[in-house]
């Protein structure tokens, strides 16, 4: 009720949860033919999980998922969602990339993959991370949805510790948040490439993170990261770096492109935002949109790639 | 809601192994209230962590005997997030 139409929206701040639904249910409202609203599950606290589907017909289409904010207090990713859920619509039927990927295949992206912990940025801790379910015998709150997955699960690279940041959960799944996801992936079956993106660090990774064995499409999937990761830089000169999780960042079990590389899903990635540090989770709302902007042209390049190597 | 008056971001560098094994250390001491923006990967990899202001005298201490390089990255996080939240209520407001 805040603004008539997405045009009006100020993609240059940052928003609210309530704001963000309120976004998602215009963006909606102004193209039924193109986007819809999936509900995939609730939160632990009860708060619905939305995921937009971009589709222009067919039936189950292979599919390109896209995630923001699963560690809620990484802002920009979310506010990055926001501005590449806009951007899908103005640019279907005027871009010639994007025309060409929707009219073969549907896109979902979820653009608030921790609502709780979203929430809970906004109004008690700004530096949240996790989920917010309690551990049973413990104090502290929330599960890293990082770390919950079931692919490599309990092994080195998280935490067993409830207060801990990386604590993986006492099972793999035991947060909605991610089963939600799991479930959907896996009712879908014909998801292509799948997307997780987070901040900060500057960072385009692929599998594994749990073990240094290398991933069975690493070169194929070492080179399109390349080639994202120089489409990106050509907009504003930001520089990437890529490569394995473990190697290039460190072991971290459990985790979400681990997990959907298991699947099958051969292009999993991990995007890592802006900056490298001189705000880190802090990053100023004036670099919002070039940040989105610069990751978009990098997500192009895997959507391109996953048209046009059907597998 | 919480707030971070004092709390500094420093952006440590470990030269070694060793260094980098006395820095996880830390990340056990729950009394410190340690938040690792980015964590002990290896060293030349930078590790970014979040310090409340009651324990940055200690965590610098450590450090310092310890002649492990940091800096501080964020002066203070509560300033930054009252202009986050300045600016916000300015672009609602507009």
């Amino acid at each position: 009720a805040w603004v008539r139409s997405t045009d009006a929206f100020n993609y240059a701040t940052y928003h609210t949860l309530e704001e963000i639904y309120d976004f998602i249910d215009l963006l909606v409202s102004e193209n039924p033919q193109l986007v819809s609203k999936i509900q995939i599950g609730n939160t632990y606290e009860g708060r619905p999980i939305y995921v937009l589907k971009f589709s222009t017909g067919g039936n189950n289409r292979p599919a390109i998922w896209i995630d923001t904010g699963i560690h809620s207090r990484e802002w920009v990713t979310q506010a990055s969602g926001v501005w590449f859920a806009k951007k899908i619509t103005e640019d279907y039927g005027q871009d010639a990339s994007v025309t060409a990927i929707l009219d073969n295949m549907d896109i979902f992206l979820e653009i608030v993959t921790n609502p709780d912990g979203f929430a809970f940025t906004h109004s008690k801790n700004r530096m949240w991370r996790k989920t917010r379910s309690k551990t049973a015998g413990s104090l502290c709150i929330g599960v890293d949805p990082n770390r919950n997955w079931d692919a490599g699960f309990g092994e080195a690279g998280a935490s067993s510790n409830p207060c801990s940041e990386t604590y993986r959960g006492k099972v793999a799944n035991s947060e909605s948040e991610v089963k939600s996801i799991v479930d959907f992936v896996q009712s879908h079956g014909n998801i292509k490439a799948f997307i997780s993106i987070h901040s900060y660090s500057q960072l385009l990774l692929y599998p594994y993170g749990y073990k240094s064995e290398a991933a069975p499409d690493k070169e194929e999937l070492d080179q399109l990261a390349k080639s994202a990761v120089t489409a990106l830089a050509s907009l504003y000169g930001t520089k990437f770096e890529y490569g394995s999780i473990i190697k290039t960042i460190y072991q971290a079990s459990g985790s979400t492109v681990d997990w959907t590389y298991n699947q099958g899903i051969k292009y999993s990635y991990t995007f890592e935002l802006r900056d490298t540090g001189r705000y880190g989770f802090l990053l100023p709302a004036s670099q919002i949109i070039p940040t989105a902007q610069e990751t978009w042209l990098a997500l192009l390049t895997i959507m391109e790639h996953a048209l046009n190597h059907p597998y | 809601s919480e707030d971070f008056v004092g709390h500094q971001v420093l952006r440590i560098s470990v030269a070694d192994e060793a260094q980098m094994q006395k820095v996880k250390e830390l990340e056990d001491l729950e009394h410190l209230q340690l938040d690792f923006w980015r964590g002990p990967a290896h060293p030349g990899s930078p590790i970014d962590v979040r310090v409340p202001f009651r324990s940055l005298q200690a965590v610098k201490v450590f450090l310092e005997s310890l002649g492990i390089k940091y800096k501080i990255m964020i002066e203070d996080v509560q300033s930054l997030l009252d202009e986050e939240k300045e600016q916000m209520l300015t672009a609602k407001a507009r």
